[in-house]
């Protein structure tokens, strides 16, 4: 079971996690009318900014953060954002019925908008591969709060300089993970090794992102 | 536009708490 200390550690990320999210005005412009190409690039990228100011302001209430070295703050956020923000989209994309009608039709329209934005279908097609395995995981907000925490700390990331103190953040989010994981799908004794298996798969869309930007500047 | 800033840009400004620049 998760002592007091860990539940209310995880209640606290869990709250931060909902709190710092895409701000309304902007996910609703991204679920309006459609537009062209060039529109669309626009919004995405004005989504993907919006993202990373979000995912900032969620990683510094992450306790110890602020106390890391100011230059490894800004690698670990370096390092992670994309990764954060396809988790954040997996959740969008993953989602399972019960399903309200209105949402449905919105990741439709989100999932069609990205479709024609510009970006070549062959970076497209794994990313919603990667969404629908999320999506079999069936997981908790809990442990998609848990696992963004656990992304933003690795202390593995190019440019930290001090490795270990990244690791002791780290480190009692795995095991409040793993504790949960066995807790929440108890039929499932592989839970928690799969979510760190997605996070391996996430590392593989952080290397093409670079090319799939490049390629969508190109379009 | 910030759609123009690299991700270490917006990073930065948001770690220092600055959003709209």
């Amino acid at each position: 079971e998760l002592t007091q200390e860990q539940q209310d550690l995880l209640r606290y990320i869990l709250d931060s996690f909902i709190k710092y999210r895409i701000p309304q005005e902007v996910t609703k412009k991204l679920l309006q009318e459609r537009c062209n190409a060039e529109e669309n690039f626009l919004l995405l990228t004005e989504t993907a900014t919006s993202h990373v100011q979000v995912l900032v302001e969620f990683t510094k209430k992450l306790p110890g953060f602020q106390a890391l070295d100011h230059e490894d703050q800004i690698a670990l956020l370096k390092g992670s954002a994309v990764e954060a923000m396809f988790l954040r989209s997996a959740q969008i994309f993953s989602k399972k019925i019960p399903h309200e009608q209105s949402e449905q039709k919105q990741s439709e329209l989100l999932e069609d908008r990205i479709r024609h934005s510009g970006i070549a279908e062959e970076y497209i097609t794994p990313m919603f591969n990667f969404y629908r395995s999320i999506g079999e995981l069936k997981m908790a907000q809990e442990e998609y709060a848990l696992l963004t925490a656990i992304t933003i700390l690795s202390p593995d990331r190019s440019y930290v300089k001090h490795r270990e103190a990244v690791e002791r953040l780290q480190e009692p989010l795995l095991d409040i993970l793993q504790k949960y994981c066995k807790l929440n799908h108890p039929d499932d004794p592989q839970h928690f090794a799969r979510l760190l298996g997605r996070l391996t798969e996430l590392r593989t869309f952080n290397h093409h992102h670079a090319d799939m930007l490049m390629s969508w500047r190109i379009n | 536009p910030a759609s123009n800033l690299g991700l270490e840009d917006i990073i930065r400004k948001a770690l220092m708490g600055k959003y709209d620049d």
